[in-house]
């Protein structure tokens, strides 16, 4: 199976009015320094597994900032996607695609490795 | 394949028992249905590594513990309704097997027609291989990659899947790697 692509991942999640991820789609292409409604929310999504670190204030905003892309970055590094910083339609397809409730990455002391400890021959 | 930090595992011995919550459970599938799913789940990671599994009906004792949880449901970990996040376990050796109960849970996408349906088999698949101790992996046709798409499935175990819970367990005597790449080229294929 493959990732659904944009349209395919939108058509199928607008089948249920209350899917929490469901408005991820709107900050397709959203680019770095723009400031978008409820983009605190996708920034809650990629604390929740492991990519993004709480700010001290314990509050996210709604800027498309320096950390944020470099926690997209880590996303799509971690996730076998184009690596390309942006919110791109194949990584709003997997962003708002149903998943795992673990995290991709251990935090250790709310410093988020880059790794997991894996092992590979 | 990943592991968790530490690389933790069962070292209680070859056989492991696992058990269903007689208590938080879904209606619209038949125990029978959930039970075999979860038996061919099990059976696919037992086929590879030198571990069994045995069904329990004392759930309390039970090594490995599955059940349909609503929202918040006390770990910490609330569910989040239709699709979104799935399910989640924990790694070795705690045991937990939480399936968000909100989910439409399919054993058959025949008989079940929604849109965003959830394929069972393939979720507890993937939660089994985090109770044994491996994490997320980067590798997209792998079990253990951590999305799956409404109506999709993915149950068969990839070598990326393999390598990682027989580099923590060994592998199965009677596993054979050349019929098992065999059978991944044809999955490919297909």
């Amino acid at each position: 199976t493959t990732p659904l692509d944009f349209t395919t991942a939108t058509a199928a999640f607008d089948a249920s009015n209350n899917y929490v991820w469901r408005n991820f789609a709107r900050f397709l292409d959203a680019g770095k320094g723009s400031e978008v409604t409820g983009m605190s929310e996708l920034k809650k999504y990629l604390n929740r597994f492991g990519y993004l670190p709480v700010s001290p204030e314990n509050n996210f905003s709604d800027f498309v900032d320096d950390q944020f892309v470099s926690a997209l970055i880590l996303y799509q590094k971690r996730l076998g996607l184009s690596v390309t910083g942006k919110l791109d339609s194949e990584t709003i397809a997997s962003i708002m695609s149903p998943r795992c409730g673990m995290s991709d990455l251990i935090k250790i002391n709310d410093a988020t490795t880059s790794t997991i400890h894996s092992t590979r021959r | 394949y990943a592991f968790f930090n530490g690389q933790p595992r069962w070292i209680r011995g070859s056989t492991l028992t696992y058990a269903l919550s007689p208590d938080y459970t879904i209606e619209y599938l038949t125990s029978s249905e959930i039970r075999n799913v979860v038996r061919r789940s099990f059976s696919r990671w037992s086929a590879v590594i030198p571990l069994n599994f045995t069904e329990s009906l004392d759930y309390e004792s039970s090594d490995i513990r599955i059940g349909f949880y609503q929202g918040d449901h006390g770990d910490g970990e609330a569910f989040d309704g239709v699709l979104g996040v799935l399910a989640h376990a924990f790694s070795p050796e705690n045991g937990r097997l939480h399936l968000d109960a909100a989910e439409r849970w399919a054993v058959d996408f025949e008989k079940e027609k929604s849109k965003v349906a959830v394929d069972l088999e393939s979720v507890v698949t993937h939660e089994i291989g985090h109770v044994l101790g491996l994490a997320h992996s980067a590798v997209k046709e792998a079990v253990m990659y951590p999305s799956l798409s409404p109506r999709g499935k993915k149950v068969e175990l990839r070598m990326d899947d393999v390598e990682g819970v027989q580099a923590l367990y060994g592998s199965n005597p009677n596993f054979k790697l050349d019929s098992f790449l065999e059978s991944e080229k044809s999955t490919n294929t297909g």
